[in-house]
């Protein structure tokens, strides 16, 4: 089956060969500045060397990759396989022989959405029969790169890096990237369409057979409409609607009112977008089962594409691209969280046993009658000795673990200070970073707020939809959050932006927006966790019931804006670096949470 | 712990993809100083 793609593979040797058309790259760069020239969103002043590197750098562009992950040279025999991630979609090769030299010519075509994730992730796994197979090495490939190669060579050889050592090599892996031609794309897409219904297989469409292909389509047309689209579609009058007629109908069809409303294999509703990602949606729908595609798929992340077979018998059916959210959140064993910078779904790192107390305590009737009976005075008992523990000298034996079991998520690159400098646990908890470590978005504009730490971040524009969508604790408002001292009604009906932190993030928090330091407001309360679990619990009134500060400051450009810093869990202390009456900073220290009660 | 900021009501548009994660009950890993919204008064002006 045809793709339409500029790729052939080699025969025996590691590294294919591919067919080098002379104009490929500057068709395909063609075509796309024409595709985004249709689409209404180009500045209409000719291509430009300059406008088509701003056509490559920017996000509006759909199409197709094709990867092929092809082998690799690692530096111990093992049994191998790779995993190649783009957004919310992990695919993987099977697993290879024992070897040093994995060859696994596994090939995967991945959809380019516009304003969609581009950088694609892979990664190496050795296997384990039993236990979860060890991630051994990863790189990343910008696609959009490979639209502005100018070489007719598809392929190479990248380095595959240690993920716990950064800048260490521990491997090679060669790929191969092609970006379909999107007027191939067009093409084979008509011809898959029209084979679809094309029963006596002349390779054209009668009335009856395009009836059928507009019904397949989900349109439900009119038997007259549906004549005269027909006629419409029929430019040379012959009675038949041939591939490059039907063409061009799509083509004009489409924009004006679409004819193709969801797609005849998955059901998925289209049309919410445009022309070009529906049809590269169908076009990798249609590729489904047909053999071209030897990589195996569905998975979320990378981790759920490597766990063993012992672990996918028992969790297997929690995953799929719809289960993302809620749910996993609170009851499946891992949380998933969506990274902003990647556009890649992470799992959490939580220890398996901490997920179960923490499920027992926080989402049964049982659990919350013995947090009743005092368990929140345990919890407070737990943290203020926890504080003391980690602000000893001693406790300072414990950073090198940490940093270890948190090997892939703390980046010591951004730490002001060496670890020898740290005398507790709790000097470390609330590092610094070094000023440049984290760029504060457009810093001379006060009309655009910032992120206030490194965090899991919800946001939702009132009240019910974080109800709705979030926070289940029965008792939660804004009232209760708030205070009454501070609570009034335009906050009541108000904009809700929750920053999460995990025990590996840097702990220190910065102000949001500029402005001035109206007041502080201390409430106390328990320290229950702040994990999703909780959140997500009917039981559980984390927010409202937990030790707080409620700071307000008053901004030109946003009003009043109330910032909570919630304690939790072992970390219930919080310390400001302002005091009320200041003049601040969008993206200045505000202060930092501690290990204490 | 956790740090909620409110905002008092139409004073800011959050990004359009934080909306969507959360409407899908996703959190989103973010760093400090990332973009989080724009102030509709601001916008509002522009509007004009």
């Amino acid at each position: 089956m045809g793709h339409g793609s500029s790729k052939s593979n080699g025969s025996d040797s590691s590294v294919p060969t591919f067919d080098s058309k002379p104009s490929r790259v500057s068709r395909l760069r063609h075509s796309l500045h024409l595709h985004r020239h249709r689409s209404g969103s180009g500045n209409g002043r000719g291509s430009s060397s300059f406008s088509q590197q701003k056509l490559l750098a920017s996000d509006d562009f759909a199409g197709i990759a094709l990867i092929t992950l092809i082998g690799a040279e690692m530096k111990f025999k093992d049994k191998w396989f790779a995993c190649v991630t783009l957004g919310e979609r992990t695919f993987r090769t099977a697993t290879s022989d024992h070897t040093d030299k994995p060859l696994w010519k596994s090939e995967k075509k991945l959809l380019l959405e516009r304003k969609g994730p581009h950088i694609a992730r892979i990664s190496v796994f050795e296997t384990n029969i039993l236990s979860k197979n060890n991630l051994v090495g990863y790189c990343e490939i910008d696609l959009f790169q490979v639209l502005d190669r100018d070489s007719d060579s598809d392929s190479e050889v990248l380095d595959l890096l240690d993920p716990s050592l950064p800048n260490t090599v521990v491997g090679k892996i060669s790929v191969s990237c092609t970006i379909e031609d999107p007027v191939d794309t067009e093409k084979s897409f008509a011809r898959r369409i029209l084979s679809i219904v094309d029963y006596n297989q002349d390779g054209m469409l009668s009335l009856s057979e395009f009836s059928d292909l507009i019904d397949a389509f989900g349109n439900q047309v009119a038997a007259s409409k549906k004549e005269e689209l027909f006629k419409a579609a029929d430019q040379n009058g012959d009675g038949n609607v041939s591939m490059d007629e039907l063409a061009i109908l799509l083509a004009i069809q489409q924009e004006k009112e679409p004819l193709v409303n969801s797609c005849p294999v998955c059901g998925e509703i289209l049309g919410k977008y445009d022309r070009l990602n529906d049809m590269v949606h169908l076009t990798l729908c249609f590729d489904e089962g047909t053999g071209n595609q030897v990589m195996t798929g569905g998975f979320l992340t990378e981790k759920q594409a490597s766990y063993g077979w012992i672990f996918k018998m028992s969790e297997w059916t929690h995953f799929s691209s719809y289960d993302v959210g809620l749910n996993a959140g609170s009851s499946a064993s891992h949380i998933l969280v969506f990274d902003r910078k990647t556009k890649r779904l992470v799992e959490e790192l939580i220890d398996g046993k901490i997920v179960l107390s923490m499920r027992a305590i926080y989402q049964s009737k049982i659990g919350l009658s013995i947090i009743d009976t005092g368990a929140k005075d345990l919890l407070q008992s737990i943290s203020e000795k926890q504080g003391r523990r980690m602000n000893s000298v001693e406790s300072a034996e414990e950073i090198p673990k940490f940093i270890e079991f948190f090997k892939d998520q703390i980046n010591m690159a951004d730490v002001k200070y060496t670890i020898d400098q740290f005398k507790t646990f709790n000097e470390f908890f609330v590092r610094e970073l070094k000023p440049d470590a984290r760029p504060i978005a457009y810093k001379e504009r006060d009309d655009i707020a910032v992120c206030a730490a490194d965090s899991r971040l919800m946001a939702f524009k009132s009240i019910e939809d974080s109800l709705r969508f979030w926070i289940k604790g029965r008792k939660f408002s804004i009232q209760g959050l708030l205070g009454n001292d501070v609570c009034s009604t335009t906050f009541v009906n108000g904009t809700l932006v929750i920053f999460r932190l995990a025990p590996q993030d840097y702990h220190r928090f910065h102000f949001p927006v500029s402005g001035t330091i109206e007041r502080f407001v201390a409430i106390p309360g328990c320290l229950y966790t702040v994990n999703p679990i909780a959140v997500n619990s009917k039981y559980c009134n984390v927010f409202t019931e937990n030790k707080r500060v409620v700071s307000v400051i008053s901004t030109e450009e946003f009003g009043k804006v109330v910032f909570i810093a919630i304690g939790a869990t072992m970390v219930g202390s919080i310390t400001f670096l302002k005091k009320e009456g200041d003049l601040v900073q969008k993206g200045e220290e505000f202060g930092y949470f501690s290990f204490g009660g | 712990s956790t740090v909620v900021c409110v905002f008092e009501k139409d004073a800011i548009d959050i990004d359009e993809d934080l909306l969507l994660n959360s409407a899908r009950s996703l959190e989103t890993l973010v760093s400090v100083g990332m973009q989080l919204g724009v102030s509709r008064k601001k916008r509002a002006v522009n509007d004009l």
